[in-house]
């Protein structure tokens, strides 16, 4: 977690689903985890660059859209 | 015969209808996790945004996520007119086996927690959303490429402990009652075994 701003997932997270609240969720969701995918971590320990995927596991029947 | 038609997109019924109450509980453990503040002040604000009945609950012991799981669950059942979904958010360190530690250091599984909403009468064919922030594994995936190699190599050759997809698959197979698991969205934040940042 950036101490900051918080971390990744939820702050992207919250970044597309303000962006397209009537989306379909599961396509919002896949958006995020395409955005964090692309993100490269360095994380205090580490001289290395690190990534992060995230895991969306789904047994919904139907679209699911918040707004 | 004529085949049957599929579902289009268009259909009313192929969407879920969220005309009712939407519920949100956000069990976060903010002690020793820098920055969690901020996550969780993010997620309050967009569950009202979108129209979710928020409570919050931060620092909880292994034993306060279960109790509160119960008790939400009890409050959705108890609720007087339609609930239409459910959003659990789950912030806290994380290990490989699925297990989250509460502010006591104590492990709760959040597959049982994810069990327990699933058994909400009020939720039977409602939505159930899981967002869980927390490491799933020691793992850090080095992405793709030369520099991935060693990392991937070593991944192949992971110790006992650390379940292979065909043994969460086995899990699911063999778990009582996983057949009737539906409408559950689970969003991870670290893919299984790794490190959530």
């Amino acid at each position: 977690r950036d101490e900051e701003k918080g971390s990744d997932f939820v702050q992207t997270l919250v970044e597309v689903m303000r962006a397209n609240p009537g989306g379909d969720f599961i396509e919002l969701l896949t958006e995020v985890n395409r955005r964090v995918c692309e993100l490269d971590v360095l994380g205090p320990d580490s001289v290395e660059r690190r990534k992060a995927c995230l895991e969306i596991r789904s047994s919904l029947r139907r679209r699911l859209c918040l707004q | 015969v004529e085949p049957r038609r599929p579902e289009s997109d268009s259909r009313p019924s192929a969407q879920y209808d969220l005309s009712g109450t939407r519920a949100a509980l956000l069990l976060a453990v903010i002690q020793d996790r820098l920055g969690a503040e901020h996550d969780v002040a993010a997620l309050v604000d967009l569950c009202q945004a979108l129209g979710f009945k928020v409570i919050l609950r931060t620092d909880p012991t292994a034993q306060a996520f279960r109790e509160e799981l119960v008790q939400f669950r009890e409050k959705l059942d108890a609720h007087k007119g339609p609930v239409s979904c459910a959003l659990l958010a789950l912030m806290a360190h994380g290990g490989p086996q699925g297990q989250l530690l509460g502010v006591d250091g104590q492990e709760v599984q959040s597959e049982m927690l994810v069990q327990e909403l699933n058994c909400c009468q009020a939720l039977r064919g409602r939505p159930k959303v899981f967002l869980l922030q927390a490491c799933r594994g020691g793992n850090r995936d080095p992405g793709v490429g030369p520099r991935a190699l060693p990392w991937y190599r070593r991944w192949l050759r992971a110790p006992p402990g650390i379940p292979t997809q065909a043994d969460v698959l086995q899990v699911h197979v063999d778990a009582p009652g996983s057949t009737g698991q539906a409408d559950i969205l689970i969003f991870y934040s670290a893919a299984e075994g790794c490190v959530a940042y």
